[in-house]
This record gives C-alpha cells, structure tokens and sequence, in this order.
C-alpha cells in the first residue's frame, strides 16, 4: 500500500513540474560547432568531466543534435572495420559523424528533445520510448524562430531531483526481489581476458552502456562502461585491436568511482538515496557470495516509476 | 542498505591487480584527465597602441563584410556593427527555384565592438550581442521594450552572435 | 564576450544570457 501511495506521489510530482524547474539558477553549457574535429571535442569532453555536448552547425544555424558516447562507439567500430582508415579517422570532423554511422549501418538515432516548459513526466517518458539516457530542452529563438540548446536533462538528474524533492521515496521499502525491476536473465558477461574490441560489439549488438566482467566463479569483479571509450580513444590504445578489455581499463581515470552493487534484499529508497549523494548509473545485483544476479539501470528505476 | 562499491572496480586495486599478472602493464598510465581549468579572459587583450587596435578591427570587420556606423566624434572607441547573418535554409534548395529567403526573419545582427584600457598600454576589446534587426526596416530603432517584456524576450540563442565573435577574433588572429 | 586564449587550433567563446529567471553561460567551441 505504501509503495502504491509512494509511485502516486511521485508521478503527480513529475506531472506537476517542469525540465526548467530542474535546472540551477545559473549554469553552463558547452556546445560545440560541427565543424570541429572528432579528437579535439574528445579532448574539450574529457577536461570538463563530462561525456556529452549538443552540436550546432554554424552554417545553418541549428542545433545538430547530441555528440554522446555511443559515436565514438561508432568511431571505434569503424576503425576496427576499415584499420587502413587511420588517416580518416584522426581527420574526423563532428559534422562527419552521420557518415561513419551510415557507414557501419548503425541506428540514425533519432534526436529527441522537448521544450523546456513541459512536464518533467513527458521529458521522462520521451527517454524511455527512445531509449536516450539524456534529452536536449529546446526553445525557440523569439527573433529568429531558431532553436536555442538551453540544457541537456540526464536520467540521472532526473532522479537526483526526485530524491532531493520528494520525501515519499523514503515508503519506497518493498525489496528488489519482489519487484520486477531491473535485468536477471540472460546477462552477457566477459572475463578480463576477453578483447575490448569483443566488448564494444556487445555494447552496440545488446544496445546496453555497460557490460559486467566477471570471474571464473561469476563472481563480479569490474564493469566495462559506454563511457570507458572516451579514455580508449583518447589513449590511442583502439588501434591495438587485441588489448584485452582487462588493459583497456588500466587507463580509467583515478577519479572513477567505482562500480555500485547491491542485493535483492534492498529497496528503491535506499537506491534513490544513494542517487541523492553519489554519481552513479546503475547497479549490478550481486548475491552474498558476490556473485553477479542481475543489473538495474536509471531506465529501469524511471520504468519502474512512471508505469509500474 | 547493502548497497556497496566494489572494490576490484576502483582503478587503483584494478591496475595493482593487473599489474601483478602482467608486469609489462606497469608503464600503461590512466588518462589524466587534467582538471587544467579554462582559463577565461574578457573580450580579447591588445597592448598595441589604440588606433591600430581600432584600424585592425575595421580591417577585419571589412574582410568579413559586416557592415558600421560611421563613428562620431564622442564615440570613437565603439563600433556599432550590423553583419548579415544568412544561414544556410535547412531544406534542401530545389533546382533553379530561387532561394527562398524567410522574409519575416531578420537575419541582420547587431554588435557592439568597444575598446576599453585597462592600465597604460593594456586595452581590450569587448564585443556585446545588439539584437537583430530585418533588412525591410532599415535602421529603424528598436521599439523600447517594457519589463515585462524584456522578460519574455530574453529567451535568444547566443549561439549566432558566438559564432560571429569567434570569425571576427579569428580573422583578427589571422591579420596580426 | 569572454574568450580563451586559441589552443590546439580551438577557440572557445562564451557569454552570459538570462533565460527566463536562470542564467546560462552558453559556451561555443569552434576551430579556427
């Protein structure tokens, strides 16, 4: 009953609220103009600590969409489909992207945005339809009637923002195991061992952001994340194809938090709770034993929310 | 709550444990993702003597064919710009129809270049986003906007005005 | 207008707008 109460909460709390209410009084936003070069916008993504930016094409004067870790997934798979193309790719502009994508026939993926003023709801039921993890907010220009990129709104501070905001995620105490929240069938797993290049392709054939690494006992030890290309990349280290995804992790950077686990004995509340005070994108289920069950993602819990 | 982080995961644990299986992975450094902050100025800094500041701007707003306000005498050291700003129209123009110019959008932008000295022989040159104006009225003042509106107005995209500025700086950077 | 000084043939502009009651610090990376 209480859990029933708590989801009414917390829908009509994100139907009564807007993406602007979200955002601080004052922040900032970095964009980049298509013309730039895939490498160096890598570089500009890394020294701020984020991991994604809209792009706007000077020449038209639009927003172009999102620069996102599943495109350079896309370069990196290129590379490993045309290896003679290194050339090409450290000439890689932002704005020929949309060609390597058609190049290795991977998913257009549809820009999603939505206006600022609209329901928080809406924002969250546009990600989960189109599978994004973040949605631009798009405005319009009052003179020149072309989109203004006010923010990027994330999954994640979606539900930081529920957290912070609604106390009825605290009767939120029915255990993982009897709701049907998260993934615990079927998982793909890999060892240490196992090429990176094999990882990738399982990041874009499973269309998942993270693929568990695990022992020889399933035990789990580490997690390979849609993120963890940027530092591939920018180490150069995709060009040795047999680096095993065990190596390809040494050049995480030290201020990685850490991969989160959880059991099925924990409930929404404590998980949102942790959303409130730590960076994290997701949670492996473990058993006592440590051994991998399952995943549960910010989609999961948003699902869960909005239409359990 | 048995919410934890793992502790294999954390990339000191995960590279001493990497390195005791393959001690040739000793030299692999992580990515420093070197917190080197941005370092912003205001405007851009010039120590040339103030004239040839100005005349080099001239120069670089002539070669960019924006268009000014002839200076007056109390105002030498600000630029009104005007700078035809006609982006490229997103549908793909048809052969031989004439391209379709949106008329109701004004696609000319306004731009305050001024020089400001900062101590002797240390000036900058700040550049400030002055509305747009539609080619049809021509030079007509901008109607005065009340609060309220103001309010609603300041919803604009910097987006072609930083565009416009970096040209500008690059032009000028190109010049020098 | 604040600026960065050009590196690696990147420049990067930004400027403070007010949007609605919020501030935002809309910066533009381009190459030169």
């Amino acid at each position: 009953r209480d859990q029933q109460i708590a989801l009414k909460a917390i829908r009509s709390f994100l139907q009564s609220k807007n993406s602007f209410d979200v955002l601080p009084v004052s922040y900032r936003l970095i964009v980049f103009e298509t013309s730039l070069l895939v490498k160096r916008a890598l570089n500009i993504l890394l020294q701020n600590s984020i991991v994604s930016a809209p792009l706007w094409n000077s020449k038209t004067s639009r927003f172009a969409g999102l620069l996102t870790s599943s495109d350079f997934i896309n370069v990196i798979q290129y590379y490993s489909q045309n290896p003679d193309q290194f050339q090409f790719v450290d000439n890689l502009t932002l704005d020929g992207l949309r060609d390597v994508e058609k190049a290795i026939g991977a998913p257009q993926l549809e820009t999603i945005s939505i206006h600022p003023f609209k329901s928080l709801y809406e924002a969250c039921v546009k990600m989960i339809e189109s599978s994004a993890r973040r949605i631009p907010l798009i405005d319009e220009d009052e003179k020149t009637h072309r989109e203004i990129v006010v923010s990027v709104l994330t999954q994640y501070r979606i539900l930081k923002f529920v957290s912070m905001n609604c106390r009825e995620t605290k009767i939120l105490l029915q255990p993982l195991s009897e709701l049907k929240v998260g993934t615990t069938t079927n998982l793909s797993a890999v060892k240490l061992e196992t090429p990176v290049m094999d990882v990738i392709h399982l990041l874009i054939s499973q269309s998942v952001s993270s693929v568990p690494i695990v022992d020889d006992q399933d035990k789990l030890i580490n997690v390979y994340e849609a993120v963890d290309v940027l530092s591939l990349i920018k180490g150069g280290m995709y060009t040795d194809l047999s680096l095993s995804v065990g190596e390809a992790l040494i050049k995480r950077s030290d201020d990685f938090e850490g991969v989160y686990t959880c059991t099925l004995e924990d409930n929404l509340c404590v998980i949102l709770e942790t959303i409130r005070k730590s960076r994290l994108h997701r949670l492996f289920i473990v058993d006592t034993a440590g051994k991998l069950i399952g995943v549960i993602t910010l989609s999961d819990i948003l699902k869960y929310l909005l239409f359990d | 709550s048995t919410i934890a982080i793992l502790p294999s995961s954390l990339p000191q644990i995960h590279r001493a444990y990497m390195v005791q299986s393959y001690p040739e992975l000793a030299s692999v450094q992580p990515v420093v993702t070197k917190k080197s902050k941005t370092r912003w100025h205001f405007g851009i800094r010039s120590r040339s003597y103030p004239l040839d500041v100005m005349c080099e701007i001239y120069r670089a707003l002539k070669n960019l064919g924006a268009e000014w306000v002839r200076p007056s005498e109390e105002e030498l050291w600000t630029i009104k710009v005007r700078w035809k700003y006609s982006p490229v129209a997103q549908k793909e123009k048809k052969e031989g129809q004439e391209e379709e110019t949106d008329d109701s959008v004004p696609d000319l932008m306004k731009m305050q270049i001024q020089l400001f000295q900062l101590e002797p022989n240390n000036y900058l040159v700040d550049f400030k986003f002055d509305g747009w104006e539609s080619k049809r009225k021509d030079l007509e003042e901008e109607p005065v906007v009340d609060d309220e509106e103001q309010e609603q107005i300041s919803s604009f995209s910097a987006y072609p005005f930083l565009h416009l500025a970096t040209k500008l700086i690059m032009e000028l950077a190109v010049n020098s | 207008l604040a600026t960065t000084s050009i590196k690696h043939n990147t420049l990067a502009v930004a400027s403070v707008i007010r949007y609605k009651r919020k501030y935002v610090t809309q910066i533009l990376y381009a190459p030169l």
